[in-house]
């Protein structure tokens, strides 16, 4: 099982076009690095994204610098996981 | 200890083998109105199952509803399982359910993509594509969601194997959306399709690649309309609709595409919960919930299909 401790989802709200552009530069800039689980849409609708914790640093720097306003969606994506997989564990037995 | 449907979890979430043995247990206990059909091998080799729901008579309208395209999407597969045993139960009891099944055959598959969902339990829980491999490409896997034959290689998908919305090298290619394809084409009488995704609380009608509307733009808007309103009066939940290119994004290659420019005018897919806080990860305890307001739309766009033969 792949871990995913201290890998984040930040959650992205983008004003405009531009700032989702920046957004979709990120998945070139890091290549197979950055998963959108809500991929870039419309200014409307939140940007989902999941950074591995290597990653952390750079892409919040990355945000920052374009003025991208992010909350972290899941501080900790393993901690679920392991929720999740007590839970299946549980009904099971 | 005889396994049955009944000791099955229906607010948990399970594995493959557990999903295939629950079908199996299901369609004994139901066999007067459930069947089992294979309709293809997933490029690892494994079984592609479909519930078939029906009372009989030859040559019934149909409808098709699809779920876990998208391997780690696991409430769309949880929500499917639970919709499946609110066929059976309110069979007989729900009038609008009774009007549709007396009419018309309902196909459910509840994980179209076998090997990417064994594959979150085993080793990669957040994965989304297929498991196929060719020679000379790089990564793993395609989209399903952009394999299809419609608007295929536009914008919205992407031709790199390791990208999440990777095509695949031609339309069909991938044995999971041919065998629906094959499938659907062959019975020739379908007509609604609801596929099944997860998240962000959207119901959706063609078109993906393009941002022109369809011709049926008015009354698919209208139906989604009654829909999602139905799902919101369960429990609450906001859903927004309308095109996916104009709601969502373009995206090529889609299911929903192939669906209507191959004759199935209600073909609506749904994005279910999260509300914002879990995303793929939705714990269990929403299962129910979901899946509870999830029925009311999917009722009512049955209905209107009962209503509306065309």
């Amino acid at each position: 099982q792949m871990n995913f401790t201290g890998d984040q989802v930040l959650r992205i709200l983008a004003k405009n076009e531009k700032q989702l552009s920046l957004l979709r530069d990120l998945e070139s800039l890091k290549p197979q690095k950055v998963d959108f689980w809500r991929g870039p849409a419309r200014p409307s609708l939140p940007v989902d994204m999941r950074v591995p914790f290597s990653e952390l640093k750079d892409v919040k720097a990355y945000l920052e610098s374009h003025g991208l306003v992010y909350s972290i969606m899941i501080k900790d994506i393993q901690v679920l996981l392991n929720e999740e997989r007590e839970a299946m564990a549980k009904s099971r037995r | 200890l005889e396994r049955s449907a009944g000791s099955f979890s229906y607010s948990s979430y399970h594995t493959l083998e557990e999903i295939y043995s629950w079908i199996d247990s299901f369609v004994t206990e139901n066999a007067d109105i459930v069947s089992k059909i294979l309709i293809g091998k997933s490029f690892e080799n494994r079984s592609i199952l479909v519930l078939k729901f029906s009372t009989g008579g030859s040559q019934h309208r149909a409808i098709w509803i699809d779920a876990g395209i998208h391997s780690r999407e696991w409430i769309t597969h949880a929500t499917g399982i639970w919709t499946a045993k609110q066929i059976v139960s309110e069979y007989g009891k729900d009038d609008i359910l009774t009007n549709i099944l007396n009419a018309m055959d309902i196909f459910l598959e509840i994980v179209s993509n076998p090997d990417g969902f064994a594959f979150t339990h085993s080793m990669n829980r957040l994965w989304r594509k297929n498991k196929s491999s060719r020679p000379g490409a790089s990564c793993i896997g395609v989209d399903l969601n952009r394999n299809w034959r419609s608007g295929f290689g536009g914008n919205g998908s992407n031709d790199n194997p390791c990208s999440e919305t990777y095509r695949g090298p031609y339309p069909h290619s991938e044995p999971e959306v041919a065998a629906i394809a094959d499938f659907i084409t062959a019975h020739g009488n379908v007509k609604a399709l609801i596929s099944i995704h997860s998240y962000s609380q959207m119901l959706m009608y063609p078109y993906g690649h393009s941002l022109e509307p369809v011709s049926d733009q008015e009354e698919l808007y209208d139906l989604a309309k009654s829909a999602v309103q139905a799902l919101y009066e369960v429990h609450g939940i906001k859903y927004i609709y309308g095109s996916i290119s104009t709601t969502l994004y373009v995206a090529s290659g889609i299911t929903l595409d192939w669906a209507y420019d191959n004759g199935i005018k209600y073909a609506f897919s749904f994005e279910l919960r999260d509300t914002g806080s879990y995303g793929f990860l939705l714990p269990a305890s929403q299962i129910i919930p979901t899946a509870q307001e999830t029925w009311m739309a999917i009722r009512t766009i049955m209905e209107h299909a009962l209503n509306n033969p065309y």
